[in-house]
């Protein structure tokens, strides 16, 4: 069902 | 080397209470314009961006960038030593291993000095893009930390839904299911409580109460919180301070 998304899965390392 | 004094230790005390939880070491970026923290929570769930800008302190002066590498559960430790209306100033000199905290009490017949072990951090940073949020909505701190609260006795999730007619905040668990719906309001008496919604789309989200009651405890920091979403984004939590902000980012739960 629902899910724990991370942070780094959407901010990235520039 | 930095010298940054405060008129009052509990605004740092305060400041460090709101993300003591989440946060173990970190490294906090001094230049002239001021402090600036940003670190991933230990499960890389939330993300906090603390920035105290120089106008906020009664005295500051940082000549040349200076990092600050903490244990932020030793910095709330020693601040604890400090009374909430003392002077503190902090001090550390150009690639110093130590910062200096002082606190003295208004008459300054009372001074204490601690030193605070620096430590070499090697820490990630992560590109924050510029988002235009799809759902804003300022409303009080002590509020929202109130109804969180609340829904936490029943499930360990709460799903969020702004739209034009209000935002909503509801949990389902074993006992059952509760819900709060705030509409938009103005309150000229008491502005805090005014609750302002700026929309381009609805959104709904749902978020790991847990995390978001340590979020909240930056509640003494502001009266009101400002709450911005985007479907399937991060939401993006800011308590505003005096000269700067705290700001988390906080990954949601999606369905699969």
């Amino acid at each position: 069902r629902f899910k724990q998304k991370k942070i780094t899965g959407f901010f990235t390392m520039p | 080397m930095l010298e940054a004094k405060l008129d009052a230790a509990s605004q740092l005390k305060k400041i460090v209470e709101a993300i003591r939880d989440m946060l173990g070491e970190c490294n906090i970026e001094c230049n002239e314009t001021g402090l600036a923290l940003q670190s991933l929570d230990k499960s890389h769930i939330v993300l906090v961006s603390l920035l105290l800008g120089s106008d906020g302190f009664s005295e500051y002066r940082c000549d040349r960038g200076v990092t600050l590498g903490l244990n932020i559960n030793s910095l709330a430790t020693v601040l604890r030593c400090a009374n909430n209306d003392d002077i503190l100033t902090l001090r550390s000199e150009d690639r110093a291993n130590e910062l200096i905290l002082t606190f003295e009490d208004s008459k300054a017949d009372r001074i204490s000095e601690f030193n605070l072990r620096l430590m070499d951090i090697d820490q990630e940073y992560l590109a924050i893009p510029e988002t235009e949020y799809a759902a804003t909505v300022v409303m009080s701190a002590a509020v929202l930390q109130r109804t969180l609260r609340d829904l936490s006795a029943l499930s360990e999730a709460v799903t969020i839904e702004i739209d034009k007619e209000g935002i909503r905040f509801s949990a389902e668990g074993d006992l059952g299911k509760g819900s709060t719906h705030f509409k938009p309001c103005v309150d000229m008496e008491n502005a805090e409580n005014s609750i302002n919604i700026t929309l381009s789309e609805p959104v709904s989200l749902s978020f790991n109460l847990q995390y978001f009651s340590n979020i909240t405890k930056a509640s003494s920091l502001s009266s009101t919180v400002t709450l911005q979403m985007t479907a399937g984004m991060p939401a993006q939590i800011e308590y505003k301070l005096p000269s700067g902000h705290v700001r988390y980012y906080f990954a949601p739960k999606i369905e699969d």
